[in-house]
């Protein structure tokens, strides 16, 4: 029965099946995840992939054992504000990034190991009313932030031992920005939606805002997760949690839309939909990897989505243990991720 | 996608965009 019931259930058709679970963790201390992540980490000159998880008021590093297995190398207690997201950083080795607030995010923590003092610490990045933030390849991050009066939108370059190197103001546009992305084959590229539902182009060497362009009345309050530049064209996968259902589509969970950020102009390129007979709606924060979504329904699933083709590639039912709360794809292209609210964490191939 | 939709495309965007965008 178990087996039965932690089989992905294919709604494509005769085909392999697309996501094996591979090995469980169990954090028996936790009594509420809030999120789940991989970090490159390198210790005795092995470097390999770990698992994160996090709760509100601690973060925990896990390690590989063999076979299909995890076990604590240690918790970081985090006893002030809650922990809300683990912000990953892309190709970075020994270094979890977190953020941590009440509704909104007040701070940004690196959590790491220090060889100096061979203790594990953590140190704070930023703080401020923060509204959206993106790790990048190469040790950065980029932030927006609210005062009253103005936005700021900031890259802090990170040090190896966990310290900020270098800051550089990016250009704010007019309304807030909601969500990051980077670009796939433009390294100094980031791009961005904003509440006024515009997508906006950044150079991240030059702080400059290169381009700010409407995505269009249809699709509100729209989250771009990854963009890709090829061709000429600004290729932006975004999901619109807040999108009604309609008659062609359904409910959209994902669309790649082209932008041409010569003309501002854009075309949707492609639509990933919630199937018909599927109950329920995408709770905000999916997790795009490559051209591969996932996102958790509102019914306790979690589905995933080849968004190239638009197709719906499988779903992992809520069991009898409770239902699925996160979705996330593992660094290097180890697999997918879920997580329910009660510690437990399935890594599954795709 | 073709030129009728989406205007002239540059295979240089990125570097033109920046050259005309305000410092």
């Amino acid at each position: 029965d178990v087996s039965e019931q932690l089989t992905p259930v294919l709604l494509d058709g005769p085909r392999e099946e697309s996501l094996q679970l591979v090995s469980e963790l169990q954090d028996s201390s936790c009594s509420c995840a809030v999120d789940v992540s991989t970090v490159w980490w390198e210790a005795a000159g092995c470097r390999e992939l770990r698992v994160v998880t996090a709760s509100e008021s601690a973060v925990s590093l896990w390690e590989p054992l063999a076979p299909a297995c995890w076990g604590k190398v240690y918790t970081w207690h985090l006893g002030e504000m809650p922990v809300i997201q683990i912000v990953p950083l892309p190709d970075t080795c020994n270094l979890v990034c977190v953020a941590l607030g009440e509704l909104e995010i007040g701070e940004i923590r690196l959590l790491l190991y220090s060889s100096e003092t061979d203790s594990f610490k953590h140190s704070l990045v930023k703080t401020g009313n923060i509204k959206a933030v993106v790790g990048l390849k190469d040790r950065r991050l980029v932030s927006s932030s609210r005062t009253m009066q103005e936005q700021q939108v900031e890259m802090v370059s990170l040090s190896e031992t966990g310290g900020s190197k270098d800051r550089q103001t990016l250009m704010p546009p007019e309304d807030t920005v909601t969500a990051f992305a980077e670009v796939e084959g433009l390294r100094e590229a980031l791009v961005g939606t904003t509440a006024g539902n515009s997508v906006v182009v950044w150079n991240l060497k030059t702080g400059q805002l290169l381009r700010k362009m409407h995505v269009g009345y249809s699709y509100p309050a729209s989250i771009c997760h990854r963009a890709y530049s090829d061709s000429g064209l600004l290729f932006v996968v975004l999901s619109h949690p807040l999108a009604k259902e309609s008659e062609s589509c359904g409910s959209p969970a994902f669309r790649v839309v082209a932008f041409n950020p010569c003309t501002g102009r854009s075309v949707g390129v492609m639509f990933s939909c919630l199937p018909p007979g599927c109950a329920g709606r995408q709770v905000p924060g999916g997790d795009v990897w490559d051209a591969v979504g996932a996102a958790v329904l509102t019914s306790g699933a979690v589905a995933v989505w080849d968004l190239l083709r638009g197709q719906f590639v499988a779903v992992l039912p809520p069991g009898p243990a409770g239902h699925w709360a996160l979705a996330r794809w593992a660094g290097g292209g180890a697999g997918l991720l879920a997580g329910r609210r009660d510690g437990t964490v399935h890594l599954y191939r795709y | 996608c073709s030129e009728s939709d989406l205007g002239p495309i540059s295979l240089n965007w990125f570097e033109e965009l920046s050259t005309e965008a305000p410092p």
